[in-house]
C-alpha cells in the first residue's frame, strides 16, 4: 500500500536473498533500535567510512578483506572482584551457526589493554578460557596484536581466528565463545581492593568476525580471467562475434 | 526483408516508438531507508540510489543497449508476425553493490556488502 512505512514482506518473497535476510536480520519494526554503547558503534562507523563512500558504494581500496564484518558484543556480566593484583572477567560471546553462504576468513577480539579504575590504571589482556586456571596466555604482546588506525589509543585487536575456527563454528544451534579478560595492577603499587563499578563486559571487549560471501567468491572463480576482462571491456564485441 | 530493415531510416522507427527522449535509458532515483521503513535497523548510509530503467525499445536496437540478438527478433515478430507478442522490455543490465551498516536484533553490528543493489546500465530484453 502506498505510504505504508514498513515493507510488507510476502511469504514467498523469502526466497529472494535480501528479503530472506531482512526477515532474519532486521529487528522487528515494533522493536526499538537496540542501544549500542560508544566504542563498538564508533569502531564500526570508522570501519564503514574506510570501506564505503557516503552513498554506500564500496571503495576500491577497502582493506577489510571481507564482504561482511560482524561485531559481536559479550553477554552482559560484571567482573567478580578478586583479591590481590589480578582482576578477572569472563567474556561470553554468543556465536550464531554459520550459514553455508558465508566463509569465516578472520576472527579478532578487540579489548581495552588499559583500564582506569578508582585511582589506578590497570594493564589488561585476553586469554582463551580453559577449565583449569589460565596458564597459557594469548601472546599479549605477540602475533596478531595490532593497533589498526581505527582503534582509539587504549584498545588492541588480537587475532583469534585459529581459536574460533571450525571447531566452534559448524555445530548447529547456539555456541558461546568464552574468553578471559585479565587486568593487573602495576607492579609494586599498593594492592587496592577494587569494585568494578559498572564496568560491565560490554565496555571492555568485543569480537569481530570477518566473512566472505561464498557466492561472490564462486562467481569470481567461474569466469576465467581472460573472458572476464573481455566482457568487462566491451560486451558488444561478444555480440558482434556471435552475429 | 533484411535489406529494408538495414536501410531503415532511424526517424521512421522513432515515429512508431516515439521521440528519442523516451527510448530505454537509466533514470536516477534516490530514497531514504526511512521511506522504505528500514531506518530502525540501518545505521548507514542514510540515502540509497537504486536508479531504474524506463523507455521503449526501438525496433533497431542501438549498440549501447547491450541487447541480445533475441531482442531484435522479438521486435520483428511483434511488428511483422504477431502484435500480441510484446516488444522487448527495458530492464537493468549491470548492477553495483552497496555497503550497509546495520544493527541486528541481538544487538550485534554488521557491515555488509549487498550485491546488485544499484542499477548501473539498461538493456532491452
Amino acid at each position: 500500500q502506498v505510504g505504508q512505512p514498513s515493507v510488507a514482506l510476502l511469504p514467498e518473497a523469502s526466497t529472494v536473498p535480501l528479503i530472506r535476510e531482512l526477515l532474519e536480520e532486521a529487528p522487528g519494526k515494533q522493536q526499538r533500535k537496540p542501544r549500542v554503547p560508544g566504542p563498538p558503534l564508533r569502531y564500526m562507523l570508522e570501519l564503514y567510512q574506510h570501506s564505503a563512500d557516503e552513498s554506500g558504494h564500496p571503495r576500491e581500496n577497502r582493506t577489510t578483506g571481507a564482504t561482511m564484518v560482524r561485531l559481536v558484543r559479550p553477554l552482559a556480566n560484571v567482573a567478580r572482584p578478586l583479591r590481590g593484583p589480578w582482576h578477572k572477567q569472563t567474556l561470553d560471546f554468543p556465536l550464531r551457526p554459520n550459514r553455508v553462504a558465508y566463509q569465516l576468513v578472520r576472527a579478532t577480539v578487540v579489548y581495552r589493554h588499559q583500564l582506569h579504575l578508582a585511582h589506578s590504571h590497570l594493564s589488561c589482556h585476553v586469554e582463551h578460557w580453559v577449565q583449569k586456571s589460565p596458564t597459557d596466555h594469548f601472546p599479549s604482546s605477540g602475533r596478531g596484536s595490532s593497533k589498526p588506525s581505527l582503534l582509539p589509543e587504549a584498545w588492541t585487536e588480537m587475532d583469534i581466528t585459529q581459536h574460533v575456527g571450525q571447531k566452534l563454528w559448524n555445530h548447529k544451534g547456539r555456541r558461546v565463545l568464552r574468553l578471559l579478560f585479565l587486568c593487573q595492577q602495576p607492579r609494586g603499587s599498593e594492592v587496592l581492593e577494587f569494585r568494578w563499578h559498572g564496568t560491565s563486559s560490554l565496555d571492555t571487549a568485543f569480537l569481530l568476525l570477518y566473512f566472505n560471501d561464498t557466492q561472490s567468491v564462486q562467481k569470481a572463480k567461474l569466469l576465467p580471467r581472460g573472458l572476464e576482462e573481455f566482457t568487462e571491456r566491451d560486451p558488444s564485441l561478444i555480440l558482434r562475434r556471435a552475429r | 526483408q533484411a535489406g529494408i530493415i538495414a536501410s531503415e531510416v532511424p526517424g521512421r522507427s522513432r515515429e512508431r516508438d516515439g521521440s528519442e527522449s523516451n527510448q530505454c535509458s537509466l533514470h536516477p532515483f534516490q530514497v531514504s531507508f526511512q521511506q522504505l521503513g528500514w531506518d530502525h535497523w540501518i545505521i548507514a548510509p542514510h540515502l540509497y540510489t537504486p536508479n531504474y530503467c524506463k523507455g521503449v525499445c526501438p525496433r533497431v536496437l542501438h549498440y549501447g543497449l547491450n541487447s541480445p540478438n533475441h531482442a531484435i527478433i522479438q521486435n520483428l515478430v511483434n511488428e511483422l508476425v504477431d502484435q500480441s507478442i510484446p516488444q522487448p522490455s527495458c530492464v537493468p543490465y549491470k548492477y553495483v553493490p552497496i555497503s550497509i551498516l546495520l544493527i541486528e536484533a541481538n544487538g550485534s553490528i554488521l557491515y555488509k556488502e549487498y550485491e546488485d543493489m544499484i542499477a548501473q546500465s539498461c538493456t532491452c530484453r
